[in-house]
């Protein structure tokens, strides 16, 4: 479903180049569920950016589902992440100006659902994130936690083929955490979605079917 | 050395009154490394905020070093912030047009230290947090970890009194996380800096001297 290649980016920085991945072969199949750990710095956000069709490639080969897409344009790539792709930000990434129920509805503004319909969804993916008193509450209204749950909605309101998402337990408290991974585990077993995390969580790391290693922007055999 | 008493806050949204923070009572001694736990939104940033000053309470009684804070002006509060508190906030509010050596020295520009003095501090702190590398780099070339790690530098270079940190590992993997909680232990033990945590992570509660647990606004006994 996603198969990566020699997958590479680098960022030039006048006169110093990060390598931030280097030559990562990846193969994702229907269903997983599966986790990128490794130490701050080796390149699971860039990693996953790439398999999310966010940033592009420096060098190597991404299909999705049997399309290549690294020569794409920005809007077909816009068009893959609408249609196919669901996002957890590490950083969030919610609409300061829009409330709770705003920034998950935004998510499936271009589906066509009836209005009643999409209030029904929201409602519905606030709910299971716990949310639903603080349906009215912009961003700066809520805290760091409640604000990560208000992301993880967002990404699983619009029922994507994939979610990445980048340490989506990072400011939750172990039983919200734990909440939060069998919502997205049974999600996974009912709807078949794949999960691609980025995650310092042991929690997800045992639930993953797979744990992929980064160290240094490339991939790692588990024992190290 | 910070003594509240029945503290509470409130945030008036229109129609509703979030009571985030409920007559709270709390003395925190000297050398103390202590922890705020709880569930997401039980209250941990707002106290951790009304404890280092940064925001005022809607009502009880604060006492920073037998000093009454809670009615002295916005000017009087910002310098006992600046002369005795450290600050790592959950959403690290670096500053995005300086690089990471500049966020540090930020903190350090009020003091009196020659440039080579203030350039030696800030490589000291950037050392610690293994960002030597990354001196030049500015917030948005950092891993999300990366720019924790910034945050934290910055609130250890000024040597304040007391340090309030807000999820300081959140965004850490386990060994980078556990060396940043090294660092801040022998600081604690050296230079008897008080550390007040609010955070998720199960290995701070371990070390801390005192894990005090807060449910909707609320300090309640360990056992709940
Ligand atoms: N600026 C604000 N305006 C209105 N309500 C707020 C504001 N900040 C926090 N709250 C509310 O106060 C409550 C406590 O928030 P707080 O940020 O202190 O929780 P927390 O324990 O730090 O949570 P987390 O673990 O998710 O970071 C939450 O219900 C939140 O919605
Ligand atoms: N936009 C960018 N410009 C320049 N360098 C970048 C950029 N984004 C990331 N990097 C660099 O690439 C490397 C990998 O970063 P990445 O964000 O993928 O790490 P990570 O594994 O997600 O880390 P963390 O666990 O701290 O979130 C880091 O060294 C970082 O400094
Ligand atoms: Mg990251
Ligand atoms: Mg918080």
């Amino acid at each position: 479903i996603i198969e990566a290649r020699n997958l590479a980016k680098d960022y030039n920085l006048g006169k110093t180049v990060i390598h931030a991945v280097k030559g990562v072969d990846l193969r994702i199949e229907p269903e997983e569920f599966i986790a990128l750990a490794g130490p701050s710095g080796s390149g699971k956000t860039t990693l996953l950016n790439l398999l999310g069709c966010i940033e592009v490639p420096s060098s190597g080969t991404l299909q999705m589902d049997g399309r290549e897409v690294t020569r794409l344009s920005a809007d077909q790539l816009a068009d893959i992440r609408h249609d196919k792709l669901g996002f957890v930000f590490q950083t969030f990434n919610l609409i300061p100006v829009l409330t709770a129920f705003e920034n998950v509805e935004y998510a499936l503004l271009k589906r066509r659902l009836s209005p009643k319909e999409r209030r029904d969804r929201v409602m519905d993916a606030l709910e299971e994130v716990g949310l639903v008193e603080h349906a009215r509450h912009r961003p700066e209204e809520l805290s760091g936690g409640q604000r990560q749950r208000v992301a993880i909605a967002r990404a699983l309101v619009r029922q994507p083929e994939i979610i990445l998402a980048d340490e989506p337990t990072a400011n939750l408290d172990h039983l919200t955490g734990g909440k939060v991974l069998e919502i997205m585990k049974r999600i996974n077993e009912e709807r078949k979605t794949v999960f691609i995390f980025s995650t310092h969580d042991p929690k997800i790391m045992e639930i993953a079917g797979r744990v992929v290693y980064l160290r240094d922007g490339e991939i790692v055999p588990a024992g190290d």
